[in-house]
């Protein structure tokens, strides 16, 4: 369903130039668990964004669920960022004049839920990550590690069949990164493709299988 | 040299009320090496907050090298936070349109260094973090890890005595978490005070002590 072939990406504003990516070629069933690790700065986060469709290569070929990313207008792209893929930034992203409640709500809103439906599955999901007591607060009223889980309360308030999550525990302890690894576990069994950008092994272990980028290459060639 | 006494730390803005911080007794003795551990939202943030002098709690005594810090004057708060204390924030807190090496560079301008030693004591701190490939890149242009690095980096750039750093390596893969472990060992070594707040046991296994918190009190009574 994730068929990448020959995928580059170069950063290149003038000033700087990157070669972030560098002939990935790629292959994810429905499904699959998947974990990525590799040393801080080989790729990990750009491949994520360009599975997500947040960014597009720089050259090469992807196509999600049989069709061609490329070819893809704008609508479809829309559809599948607010559907489709459901997504756990490395710092998060939160917009920061909102509450804990309506960050996680505004998908919500994007997908047409009805406002009692909406109040439902919000306060669900915040259940979920631990959070039901700090549904009020704004970013800059929660901790470092509440962040990090309204931003994955997020990601899965609408159900998307495809979970990517960029470190998605780096800022818990061990007991919440246990939960937050369970809460994966389970959608995972669920049928729902996971794929995690980890240093963590107590997560990676956890994975049918490990994607290691180095330099922007996949290390032992195609997978 | 770090005294606290019945210290309190109440949030409160009306909407909101949280009493992240209550009555913590704390006794570090210059050039220890300490671990604050806990669960998220224990209120270890809001405790390095205090030490570094950039919160001010509801209650409590808090004296650093002898001197009540709430008898302090602007001044004084100034010279602590730029010369004495060298302080890794949670969310990096980086300049968004500056490079990383102006990053770096804005304490030694504040302290007055001039520019010919700024540039060598900046590349070499960047450089110590593996970061001299990356000087001209703003942080958006920085992988996570990186601009946890870059973070690091500035708040070593003045040589302070005390380091606190809020989960330094929450970004960093297994083995760049360890250069940055061995580079705060290697401080501790040539004197300076070292307290990290972390979730990652190889850091703490490598601590004097471990101070651990929950819902705002140090367990174990004073320390
Ligand atoms: N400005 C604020 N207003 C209200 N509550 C706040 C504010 N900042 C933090 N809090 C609350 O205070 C508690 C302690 O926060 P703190 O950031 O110190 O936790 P922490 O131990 O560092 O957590 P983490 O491991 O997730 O970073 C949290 O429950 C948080 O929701
Ligand atoms: N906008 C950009 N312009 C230039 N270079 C960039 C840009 N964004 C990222 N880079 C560079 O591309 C490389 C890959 O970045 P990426 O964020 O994918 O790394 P990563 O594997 O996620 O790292 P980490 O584990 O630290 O999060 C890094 O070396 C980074 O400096
Ligand atoms: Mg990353
Ligand atoms: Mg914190």
């Amino acid at each position: 369903m994730i068929e990448m072939q020959n995928i580059n990406r170069v950063y290149d504003t003038g000033r700087v130039k990157v070669h972030a990516l560098r002939d990935v070629n790629l292959h994810i069933k429905e499904g699959e668990l998947i974990a990525i690790m590799g040393p801080s700065g080989s790729g990990k986060s750009t491949l994520m964004n360009v599975i997500g469709c947040l960014d597009t290569p720089t050259s090469g070929r992807y196509s999600l669920d049989g069709k061609a990313v490329n070819d893809l207008d704008d609508n479809d792209l829309a559809d599948i960022r607010n559907r489709k893929i459901g997504f756990v930034f490395q710092s998060f992203n939160l917009l920061s004049y909102a509450s804990a409640f309506e960050n996680v709500e505004l998908p919500l809103i994007f997908m047409g839920m009805s406002t009692a439906k909406r109040k439902q599955r919000v306060t669900e999901m915040l259940a979920r990550v631990g959070l039901a007591d700090r549904m009020d607060h704004k970013p800059n009223e929660l901790s470092g590690g509440q962040q990090q889980r309204v931003a994955i309360a997020r990601a899965l308030a609408n159900h998307p069949r495809i979970i990517l999550a960029d470190e998605p525990t780096g800022n818990l302890d061990s007991a919440s990164g246990k939960e937050i690894l369970q809460l994966f576990l389970d959608l995972w069994k669920a049928g729902n493709t996971i794929i995690m950008i980890t240093h963590d092994p107590s997560i990676s272990e956890n994975c049918e299988r490990i994607i290691h980028l180095k330099d922007g290459m996949i290390e032992n060639g195609a997978v």
